[in-house]
């Protein structure tokens, strides 16, 4: 099953690394640049559709990019010094703003394209059911992992509900 | 089949990108640094046995990191401008040298942690198989990919023989 691995796949070669860091990461870059998160929870986007564009805010005008968390840098597998990075984004929600750290979940790009090509042998059909199983798996991992537990959040997106309302996405992330 | 989903994570979410990408960075590289690769495929290394550490030159003296390819940047779901760089290392062969752009494929890693973890549901012994299936399926991929073709190195490791042969990995990567 493609969603288990790729759930594998997100935390050990991700989440468990940067994640750690970031409360620590985050209170040095805002003793440098003077921003200050609303949580320094990573906040990971689900979109059952699997699609994650590059730039959330053309998703949802009351998200805007504010600027990138200091890169994180480790060697990892013969690359030296390979980059991990973090965006801040700043959501707008009648009156009040929320900064944060957002982001989509990036294997969800890999189920889209799977889907897309003819030889990966997955049907469109079979992505719904994988994201699903991804955010099960995720959760589950996620819940029970020491280095992770309550630094992070999983925001499962409806694309039904996300096109009847401009202003879904925001609402989720600031619920 | 967890390999399944690594190979094509790996090609779509990083080969894909990246490769098409590497001739004009070696050359536009060259140009500032001088230094001239002996190839500029993509050597992968694909251990048998998983294990991926990050400095390459611990396994075999003859091989030693040069310096770092200048990374690309890109807009991916949500991260802006996250960052891809590929590291060049020197590798010494009877008085011959070779430069190459060299790393191991990532995922492998995760396949040598699921198999540490309890929850995962991945023995030692499926780690092997899946390896090869990771082997497998990747090539097929890669074979078939018009914007990869010829343009990478995969290099199978027999820990076995790399136990025997301090130079084994070297003598594999040059051949
Ligand atoms: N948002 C985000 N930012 C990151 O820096 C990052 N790094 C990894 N991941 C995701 O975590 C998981 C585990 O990563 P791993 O390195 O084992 O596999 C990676 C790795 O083998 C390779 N790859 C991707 N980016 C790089 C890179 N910059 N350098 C080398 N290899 C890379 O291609 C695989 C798939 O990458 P993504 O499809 O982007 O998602 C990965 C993956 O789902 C990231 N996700």
């Amino acid at each position: 099953n493609v969603a288990h691995g790729l759930a594998w796949s997100f935390y050990l070669g991700y989440l468990k690394l940067v994640i750690p860091a970031l409360e620590e990461q985050v209170k040095k870059d805002s003793n440098q640049t003077g921003v200050i998160l609303h949580s320094s929870r990573l906040h990971i986007l689900l979109p059952l559709s699997a699609v994650a564009p590059a730039k959330i805010e053309e998703e949802d005008h009351n998200i805007c990019f504010h600027q990138n968390l200091t890169e994180m840098q480790m060697d990892r597998a013969g690359v030296r010094r390979r980059v991990y990075k973090h965006s801040i984004y700043k959501i707008t929600n009648q009156e009040k703003e929320y900064l944060c750290l957002l982001e989509y979940a990036t294997p969800l790009l890999t189920l889209y394209e799977m889907s897309q090509d003819n030889t990966a042998g997955f049907s469109e059909h079979d992505r719904r059911q994988q994201v699903l199983l991804f955010h099960r798996t995720l959760s589950h991992i996620l819940e029970t992992s020491l280095e992770c537990r309550n630094r992070y959040r999983l925001i499962l997106i409806d694309d039904q509900q996300a096109a009847a309302d401009p202003h879904y996405l925001s609402t989720e992330i600031i619920r």
